[in-house]
């Protein structure tokens, strides 16, 4: 049956994992790629732009240390699963 | 290109590999010789064999899984981490995982492989005509059995080439059933099922029995993917079903209706507004011998490389026509060696007369003139191994070699040297750098500790490296970058300085290490120069040339690529 009020756009079941804010979404690749430590606390967001500036170096990216536009696309590109820092 | 700490790498150089499953995307036939072609990518280049094996423990275990898929670290659904492989060793090490969430092809889109019918197995032809009508994936039309089949040509009216697609009812893989079709309906558990399910299992992988009781034969393979099935979503693996309805409206093709990322999806039941089932339409997909090829070079020891273009970068990219990067030749030469190469192609007959061991004794033979003018090797540059230096003069590129020069044609390689002493007599045979500074157009050479200074024929020099303000430690200059603001900096390995060229002293503040602010090179370059607004550094045969952003983008051969050598 349809529904009388037909929302614009549909979330599916398995978008939900990825409705993360882009600034989550860059601190789960730094950690899971070896850029950033794991611990947070009140030094998160210089720890973020060494963490992006590391990351936009090595992947031979504008070296900004900020979320930009260039910086979010390839943490949403395919990627391998290796980390690219530490073991 | 980097390896993984310690230079972990393989103690033997005979590899054994074991391919523990299959997608259900891909025919094991394709992934097996995907798998062979990715192996035969890095033993083309080292003295490395892989060997297929299927009892015991191989160095390297293949295997698809989806999510937690028995290591620590799960995979995350399509797309994303596309999939991993550990470093040489025992036990995990040196397996590699692939994440069978993606859609598996080789690159550009699926790939139907067909059995049976009367093309030998080619693959399907999309789009093609059948009836007059286009196809473009497997269809049932013209049968009444429900198999789908396809046309290996372009039309199947002209051509009458065909071939069954893959289906649960031509074939399974894997599991015990010896690749028997699926049996519907079947009984497991004391359930009847009329299609492959996931029922009893954790893995998300679409099973049948091929008998029609799995409780009492026990016998199960696992379905193959149809052409039309989805990937990712909540039915992994279940095909499109077309017509289908969606908030009312009766879709009769995948659709990106109610999604901001434009990604085409279809539901795999007749209604979603009801069932709530669907994936993702299959896509180009990820070439499973590109993304293979790639994680075998971690399984060899490799780890990712910074190189853009190399194999061994971290993202995917597809290309059509593969070749190994030099920077991925330079990483597994680097752990390995290199291979013995190609078979030497036997030298055809030479025109030139070949010269008698004894010349008292006239020959009566009549040997044609020569035209083919002999090449001294040391005056042919595509014989010189390493040059002593390599610099941009007046645009044109020079190369220096033992008291002689060769500048770059417009096209092909240099045909002539010219002396060194001809044109800058004050110089001596063995030159380690040469800059020219843009805005004072002034011609610096480098040997050894002096240098000598041209502003066209008047010359300065030879002075010492000491009036630059450099210590006596170091012994020479074994490259330059120069800039457009009257700033060159000097390379010596490790270290680097800034010059003035204008006052001719180093700027305070250096020595600098070359690997903080070089990243990517090798900071034992022998050549460093820069070339049409780029760095290049070189070391052994390859150059590693950089961006002004400090970004490198190329690495390649100085032979080949920067001589131009056939």
């Amino acid at each position: 049956p349809t529904t009388n009020h037909k929302p614009l756009s549909v979330i599916f079941p398995s978008d939900i994992r990825s409705n993360l804010s882009d600034l989550e979404t860059a601190e789960k690749y730094l950690v899971r790629y070896g850029y950033m430590p794991l611990a947070h606390g009140e030094t998160t967001q210089v720890s973020l732009r060494r963490s992006l500036t590391m990351m936009q170096k090595k992947m031979g990216l504008k070296e900004t240390g900020q979320l930009d536009a260039e910086t979010l696309k390839t943490i949403n590109s395919p990627r391998c699963g290796v980390p690219d820092v530490g073991k | 290109f980097q390896t993984f700490e310690g230079d972990l790498k393989w103690d033997h150089n005979d590899i054994t590999y074991k391919i523990l499953n299959y997608s259900p995307d891909i025919d094991p036939e394709v992934t097996d010789d995907a798998f062979a072609r990715a192996f035969k990518v890095w033993s083309d280049v080292t003295p490395l064999t892989f060997t297929r094996i299927y009892d015991g423990e191989p160095d390297i275990n293949i295997l698809f899984g989806s999510d937690n898929h028995g290591d620590p670290y799960p995979f995350d659904g399509k797309d994303g981490l596309l999939a991993h492989a550990y470093p040489p060793g025992e036990g995990v090490q040196g397996d590699a995982h692939f994440d069978d969430d993606e859609n598996w092809t080789l690159g550009t889109g699926v790939v139907v492989k067909t059995r049976f019918g009367n093309a030998e197995g080619a693959l399907c032809h999309f789009p093609f005509v059948f009836e007059g009508q286009t196809y473009n994936s497997c269809t049932s039309a013209g049968r009444s059995d429900g198999h789908i089949w396809c046309s290996t040509t372009a039309n199947f009216d002209e051509d009458k080439k065909y071939g069954f697609c893959p289906s649960e009812l031509l074939y399974t893989y894997d599991g015990n059933g010896n690749g028997e079709p699926c049996v519907f309906p079947f009984i497991f558990d004391g359930e009847s099922y009329s299609s492959c399910t996931k029922e009893g299992r954790s893995d998300g992988y679409r099973w049948c029995s091929t008998t029609a009781s799995y409780d009492k034969d026990r016998k199960y393979g696992f379905c193959p993917n149809r052409d039309t099935s989805v990937t990712g979503g909540n039915a992994q693996g279940d095909p499109c079903v077309f017509p289908f309805t969606f908030l009312g409206k009766t879709y009769r093709q995948c659709t990106s209706d109610g999604r901001d990322d434009k990604k085409l999806w279809c539901a795999t039941t007749s209604s979603y507004d009801q069932d709530r089932k669907w994936g993702f339409c299959p896509d180009q997909g990820y070439s499973l011998f590109l993304v293979a090829a790639h994680e075998f070079g971690h399984a060899l020891g490799l780890e990712h490389s910074s190189v853009q273009d190399a194999l061994m970068y971290p993202m995917y990219k597809y290309v059509k026509d593969f070749e190994l990067h030099p920077d991925d030749i330079s990483g597994i030469q680097y752990l390995y060696g290199a291979g013995t190469g190609p078979q030497p192609t036997p030298p055809k007959p030479s025109k030139k007369p070949v010269p008698a061991t004894t010349p008292s004794t006239p020959s009566t033979t009549t040997t044609t003139s020569t035209t083919t003018a002999s090449v001294d090797p040391a005056q042919d540059p595509c014989k010189v191994k390493v040059f002593d230096a390599i610099a941009e003069i007046q645009g044109v590129l020079h190369f220096f070699k033992d008291g002689v020069y060769w500048k770059l044609p417009a096209m092909g390689p240099p045909k002539t040297s010219i002396p060194i002493s001809e044109t800058w007599p004050a110089l001596p045979s063995n030159i380690d750098t040469v800059f020219q500074d843009p805005q004072s157009k002034k011609i610096f050479f480098f040997s050894g500790r002096k240098f000598w200074q041209y502003t066209g024929n008047t010359v300065l020099g030879p002075r010492s490296l000491d009036k630059l303000g450099l210590d006596k430690d170091v012994d020479k200059i074994l490259g330059a970058v120069t800039r457009n603001n009257g700033k060159v900096l000097l390379f010596n390995g490790e270290r680097y300085w800034r010059l003035d060229v204008k006052s001719q002293t180093v700027d305070k503040g250096y020595p600098r290490n070359t690997d903080e602010d070089f990243a990517g090179v090798p900071s034992d370059s022998h050549d460093v120069f820069v070339y049409q607004g780029k760095y290049y550094f070189c070391q052994d045969f390859f150059f590693w040339r950089m961006t002004w952003r400090k970004q490198v983008e190329k690495v390649g051969y100085v032979k080949y690529d920067l001589v131009r050598c056939p």
